[in-house]
C-alpha cells in the first residue's frame, strides 16, 4: 500500500480531482469537533472485515 | 454461475411437470479440518432406457434426444419454507446410459455457511424436457438416475486441498527475512502519512498507520492434481480479507473549514490466503 494508493482511494471518496488548497493557519486553529473524533473511534474499532474478491 | 452480479429472476411456472428427486447427504465430518474444498462433483448414474418403456412412448424417440438434468441447492430455513439455488444444469442424451456428473461445489458452500447444527446437504435433482411448446416431447420421463441406496446411487465426490500444506500462515516472522521460499505470510509495515506533502494541513487523523501485505508464495498442487483441474491457474497469496480506513480531513465549505470523516474501503489487509484464479468465488448466503 503506497501513499498514492491512499490519495487516489481518498479523492475517489470524496469525489475530488486533486486535494484542495488549505492554508495551514487554520488547520493549525482547528479542532476536531467531540461528535466527528466518536464517529472516527467507532468506525476504528468497527472496521468489518470485507471479503476481498482475490486479486 | 459463480457471478456474485447475477440474481436469480423468479418467474412463474408455465410447465410443472418436471419429475423431481431429492438427494440427502449427511456431510459432518466429510469435509478435514483446516482444508480447503476446491470441487465437489455429484455423479448420477443414468438408467439405460428400458425397450419396453420406448416402445410405450407415444411417438418414436429420436436418437438425438435430450432431457435437461438441473440441479438445485434446497435449504429448508427455520421457518420451515424452502429456497432453492440453481448450482449446475446440462443436457443430458436420453439414449445414452452411464455416469453423469454435475459439478456441486457452490452447494457445498452454501452448506458449509450454515449455522451450526447444519441439515444435510440437499440436492434437488430435476428432469425436464429440452424443449417447451406444444411440440415438445416428453420423453424425458424416460430419463431414470440411479436411487440412493441402490446399484449404481448418487455419489458425492469432494476434492479438498490440506491447508496446513497448500495454505498460508498468519503474519510473518518480523524476525526472519522475507525469501523464495517464505510461506504466503501478512507482512507488517507503517505508513507515515505526515512526510507526505499532500496530506498536509489535509489529513486530520490519522498521522499514519499499520499497514499489512501478503508476501511469500504458496504450495502448487502436484501436476496431477492440476490436470485435474484444469480451470484453476497457479496458488497465489493474496489478500483474502480487507478491512475499510476510516480519516478525519478538513474540508472547506464557504468561508470556513470543518472536520470531516470519510472511510477508505479495502485499504488494510486482515488476512492473507493462497487461492487460484478460477476457483469458485463464495456466494454469501442471503439470510
Amino acid at each position: 500500500l503506497s501513499g498514492e494508493q491512499v490519495l487516489d482511494s481518498l479523492l475517489k471518496q470524496l469525489q475530488l480531482d486533486q486535494p484542495p488548497v488549505l492554508d495551514g493557519d487554520a488547520a493549525e486553529g482547528l479542532a476536531i469537533p467531540a461528535h466527528v473524533r466518536a464517529q472516527y473511534v467507532a468506525l476504528l474499532q468497527h472496521s468489518h472485515a470485507d471479503h476481498s474478491r482475490g486479486k | 454461475r459463480f457471478s456474485q452480479n447475477f440474481r436469480e429472476v423468479a418467474g412463474r411456472f408455465l410447465v410443472s411437470e418436471a419429475s423431481t428427486h431429492l438427494l440427502v447427504f449427511g456431510m459432518e465430518q466429510r469435509l478435514p479440518p483446516n482444508s480447503e474444498l476446491v470441487q465437489a462433483v455429484l455423479r448420477l448414474f443414468q438408467e439405460p432406457l428400458p425397450r419396453a418403456a420406448l416402445r410405450r412412448h407415444e411417438r418414436p424417440t429420436p436418437r438425438s434426444a435430450r432431457a435437461r438434468v438441473t440441479i438445485e441447492w434446497l435449504r429448508v430455513r427455520d421457518d420451515g419454507s424452502n429456497r432453492t439455488a440453481l448450482i449446475d444444469s446440462r443436457l443430458v442424451s436420453i439414449h445414452e446410459s452411464g455416469w453423469k456428473a454435475f459439478d456441486v461445489t457452490e452447494a457445498v458452500n452454501f452448506w458449509q455457511q450454515l449455522s451450526r447444527p447444519r441439515q444435510p446437504l440437499l440436492l434437488q435433482v430435476s428432469v425436464q424436457r429440452e424443449h417447451l411448446g406444444p411440440g415438445a416431447s416428453g420423453a424425458h420421463r424416460l430419463v431414470r438416475f440411479g436411487a440412493q441406496g441402490a446399484r449404481g446411487e448418487p455419489q458425492l465426490e469432494l476434492h479438498t486441498l490440506d491447508l496446513k500444506d497448500y495454505g498460508a500462515q498468519g503474519n510473518c516472522d518480523p524476525e526472519a527475512p522475507v525469501t523464495e521460499g517464505t510461506r504466503c505470510c501478512r507482512q507488517e509495515t507503517y505508513l507515515d502519512l505526515q512526510g507526505m506533502t499532500w496530506a498536509e494541513n489535509w489529513v486530520l487523523e490519522p498521522p499514519g498507520f499499520l499497514t499489512y501485505e501478503c508476501v511469500g508464495s504458496c504450495l502448487q498442487p502436484p501436476e496431477a492434481l492440476t490436470f485435474k483441474w484444469p480451470f484453476l491457474g497457479p496458488r497465489q497469496c493474496i489478500a483474502s480479507e480487507t478491512a475499510s480506513l476510516p480519516m478525519i480531513v478538513r474540508m472547506k465549505e464557504g468561508g470556513r473549514t470543518r472536520a470531516q470523516v470519510v472511510s477508505l474501503p479495502n485499504m488494510r489487509v486482515q488476512k492473507c490466503s493462497c487461492a487460484s484464479d478460477g476457483a469458485l468465488v463464495p456466494r454469501g448466503l442471503e439470510p
